[in-house]
């Protein structure tokens, strides 16, 4: 469990934050809709 | 330093976009019953590059039902699709397809279509028709009553039933089933077909004329019927499987 927490830790530190105002892209998929949906 | 992967294809990517009409066109050119559908949403693409100008595509794709029975020449395009009121039917499409050199084509399609459920319908419309089966008795009272009725004010041609495309029922403000069905013409007059329906059968393939009818019986409080049918004219190549010849 110290390793895991350990990890979690340095992953937590790793973890690069997004520059302020980053949008994330639009999930690819499922596409628009063109009519409605059921 | 080998080239980068290209990016990963969204479904609404122009590429993806143009496959999946391709494949909405290839389901309606192969399917021989009911209605023409149309591409509601892309649900699902994966991507095989298979080398140069040579890809897999596997498309999931969201279909809704149009009001173009499938024998109906008119463009897709021009097809409007059900409404959610008159109880949709959505056609869901898995469908594998290559493309090379900028050609699609599909190596294989499965669809199944489902009518939107009651409940659905009701939370939305309380009073909105729901659709019935079709070998609903007061569903094939319609047809037929609705059929001879046309038959009998035009008697030059007998038409014949090909297929029950869709029925509904409502209860609110009148008890009325409003059908749909699919019909050819025959080598018969009304008369030739009353006096000797057996001799009267469809004209052959080079000569096929299919319409479409569609008809509202109220049966309370008053008892009505309107019946209306056009009929497409010969469309070259256009045929309709039998019973027990159509295997699909």
């Amino acid at each position: 469990s110290v390793a895991k927490r350990a990890a979690a830790e340095v992953a937590q530190h790793d973890k690069v934050p997004h520059p302020v105002g980053f949008v994330p892209p639009p999930p690819l998929c499922p596409g628009k809709i063109r009519h409605f949906k059921i | 330093a080998p080239a980068a992967p290209p990016p990963p294809l969204g479904c609404d990517d122009p590429e993806i976009e143009a496959a999946a009409e391709f494949a909405v066109i290839y389901i309606n050119g192969h399917s021989h019953h009911g209605y023409r559908f149309a591409l509601n949403r892309i649900e699902q693409v994966r991507v095989l590059f298979q080398g140069p100008n040579n890809e897999i595509l596997f498309l999931e794709l969201d279909l809704l039902e149009t009001t173009c029975h499938i024998l109906n020449p008119t463009p897709l395009v021009n097809c409007s699709v059900r409404t959610f009121a008159e109880h949709a039917v959505e056609g869901d499409c898995d469908v594998k397809l290559q493309k090379v050199n900028g050609q699609f084509s599909v190596l294989a399609s499965k669809c199944h279509s489902h009518a939107d459920s009651a409940e659905d319908i009701r939370e939305v419309c309380p009073n909105c028709p729901l659709l019935a089966n079709l070998n609903d008795t007061d569903v094939l009272a319609a047809v037929s009553s609705a059929l001879n009725d046309y038959n009998s004010k035009n008697p030059d041609v007998y038409l014949m039933l090909l297929e029950i495309g869709r029925a509904v029922k409502q209860y609110h403000p009148v008890q009325m089933v409003s059908v749909e069905f699919a019909v050819a013409a025959t080598n018969c007059t009304s008369q030739q077909a009353k006096d000797n329906l057996a001799a009267c059968q469809l004209l052959p393939e080079d000569q096929s004329n299919f319409g479409f009818c569609t008809a509202k019986m109220v049966t309370e409080p008053s008892q009505d019927l309107i019946a209306e049918c056009q009929l497409y004219g010969h469309q070259p190549g256009v045929t309709y499987p039998h019973p027990g010849q159509d295997t699909s």
